[in-house]
């Protein structure tokens, strides 16, 4: 099964 | 002090019960352009972003930013209250404790009001910059549903890989391997039927299936969903509503194996 990204690899917390 | 007025209580009705699997406590940012909501989830692999913009209401006024901080099992509880057709007006102080719910029936003289606690939520907002998708696809939501349930049967993750040949949902588990390809498609009579695949170049991504399935929720919302895709990036699902106002949810993907 793939690996399950999390959002904030790819959004910064603002 | 904001006062906002749908016509319909339906419409918030549909977006809460979209949402409210996903997230459970969320602001209710609001200001003159509208009401806004942005949450994650736990897990951080999706998000939700809401805008009812202030043409949907109608009146609409919000002389100052306020955050609603509600959460939506409450407000599913009011909110079953209301009858979809009812009117439904929102009103909250500049500095609230509580944000009052007001149903309206256009038929008969029955008028309901419910107060709901606020929360304090400090939550995290995350920049999504305007993205050029590669590939942004519109179909029927009933489409892209019936797709995600029946690919959900045999496994949890699905491949979404969109080429000029048209876009191919895939999946593999233990009992075998399953497809659906479709390509665009104009139907004159029912513009809701049509497929409309815009490629600038060929993606393939895989995500989880259980997020899907649950973002599909959204789809009596609207008769059209719009997926943007872009290789490594994460997948923007768009119900579009009246007057620009939209239900989008944004979904991590899944790498390697």
């Amino acid at each position: 099964t793939p690996l399950q990204n999390d959002l904030s690899e790819f959004y910064t917390a603002i | 002090m904001l006062e906002a007025r749908l016509e319909q209580a339906n419409l918030l009705k549909k977006v809460v019960d979209a949402i409210k699997d996903l997230v459970q406590d969320c602001n209710f940012d609001c200001n003159d352009s509208g009401i806004a909501l942005q949450a994650m989830d736990n897990s951080h692999v999706a998000l939700v972003s809401m805008m009812l913009k202030s043409e949907s209401f109608s009146p609409f006024r919000c002389d100052r930013n306020i955050a609603l901080g509600i959460n939506l099992t409450s407000l599913t509880k009011v909110l079953r209250a209301a009858q979809n057709e009812d009117i439904l007006t929102l009103k909250a102080e500049d500095a609230p404790d509580v944000v009052n719910l007001v149903f309206e029936s256009a038929e008969s003289d029955r008028i309901s009001e419910y107060d709901i606690k606020l929360m304090d939520i400090d939550q995290e907002h995350l920049g999504i910059p305007e993205t050029e998708y590669a590939a942004t696809i519109s179909m029927p939501s009933a489409e892209f549903q019936r797709i995600c349930r029946d690919l959900m049967a045999l496994s949890e993750s699905v491949s979404i890989e969109c080429s000029k040949e048209g876009v191919k949902f895939a999946c593999q588990g233990d009992i075998g391997s399953g497809s659906v390809t479709l390509r665009s498609h104009t139907n004159v009579d029912k513009p809701e039927m049509n497929v409309e695949i815009d490629l600038t170049e060929p993606v393939s991504l895989t995500f989880s299936l259980k997020y899907l399935v649950g973002f599909c929720k959204a789809s009596s919302l609207s008769g059209q969903v719009k997926l943007c895709l872009s290789n490594e990036v994460p997948l923007l699902v768009e119900y579009a509503l009246a007057n620009n106002s939209y239900l989008r949810f944004y979904l991590a993907p899944k790498i390697g194996d």
